[in-house]
């Protein structure tokens, strides 16, 4: 018995509007599983074929180009609002294959599978000589950074005890001889204050936790070295603002504004 | 048999389909 028409695919236009809304589907699922790493956006869809499915719907098959944003996968700031990592900053390239189920409309994600790949070397001291590159985030200045931001965050933090999530970028800069570091936090979950901390790994992780994010440099003189952080909490509805001062007495809690309720932390941007 | 003078055939410029436009930049 001949089988039955063959299933043939048709081949519209990368540019097509309906290739995009599949592809910006695609990137959107990207964006909401991954855990860890930056949010990712769409720069340029390589192939596209589209498979009739029975009994009903199509299944875009993609190939991607995407590109890094400077937003964490746990930032809650909309993608548009996310600016693409520059190549001076050392870009990094996502290629992805995308299986889209198109049914009544609306697009699902069948099949995601992406690699993520930073800018040559090369590229980026073409475009400029002196600019830092990225660094391995298990070298020891870029551990030893981010273990002395997060000290200086939580000593600032009134009474809450953060840990490290994840390390999610780091470069070494060579003038003047500093780290800068760029992680991930979740806290203040921990039944530890920041002031009774004698051995982290014994805090416990509570139930309500809160994630944040920091950019730090370290930055090496005689005698010692200074630390520059400044971190953000992500609140479910966004991160919000509040800025400590540095030279106030840390063990002295600032308090919340009035209009803000004193069980809502709101910790933002804090130049420690 | 009358043979038709054969017309030069100047293929119409194929629109690459893909790949599409880069939005930013490529690396």
């Amino acid at each position: 018995v001949p089988l039955g028409p063959a299933l043939a695919y048709r081949q519209p236009n990368c540019d097509d509007p309906e290739t995009e809304q599949a592809a910006l589907a695609a990137v959107d699922y990207i964006n909401s599983h991954m855990l860890q790493g930056y949010k990712h956006t769409l720069n340029q869809i390589d192939k596209v074929k589209v498979w009739p499915r029975r009994p009903m719907g199509e299944v875009f098959e993609l190939e991607i180009d995407t590109l890094e944003t400077t937003c964490h996968v746990l930032d809650p700031t909309p993608l548009a609002n996310c600016s693409v990592r520059q190549l001076v900053e050392h870009a990094v390239e996502g290629d992805c294959d995308f299986r889209v189920l198109k049914q009544d409309g609306q697009f699902s994600v069948l099949f995601a599978k992406c690699d993520s790949s930073p800018d040559s070397a090369e590229d980026v001291r073409r475009l400029c000589p002196g600019c830092p590159l990225l660094a391995p985030l298990n070298d020891t200045k870029v551990v030893h950074a981010v273990d002395v931001a997060l000290t200086a965050f939580n000593a600032q933090s009134n009474g809450s005890y953060f840990r490290l999530l994840e390390v999610s970028r780091a470069q070494l800069v060579p003038l003047p001889p500093s780290t800068y570091v760029e992680f991930a936090f979740a806290g203040p979950a921990t039944d530890c204050a920041a002031k009774d901390v004698t051995d982290p790994a014994k805090c416990n992780l509570l139930a309500e936790k809160q994630y944040g994010f920091c950019k730090a440099t370290l930055t090496e003189k005689i005698g010692g070295e200074d630390v520059a952080v400044t971190c953000t909490v992500f609140q479910t509805q966004g991160p919000d603002v509040v800025t400590v001062d540095p030279g106030a007495d840390p063990a002295v809690p600032v308090p919340s504004p009035p209009d803000v309720p004193v069980a809502s932390l709101v910790v933002g941007p804090m130049v420690v | 048999t009358v043979v038709q003078p054969g017309i030069a055939v100047v293929p119409d410029p194929v629109l690459r389909p893909c790949p599409g436009r880069i939005r930013y930049f490529k690396v």
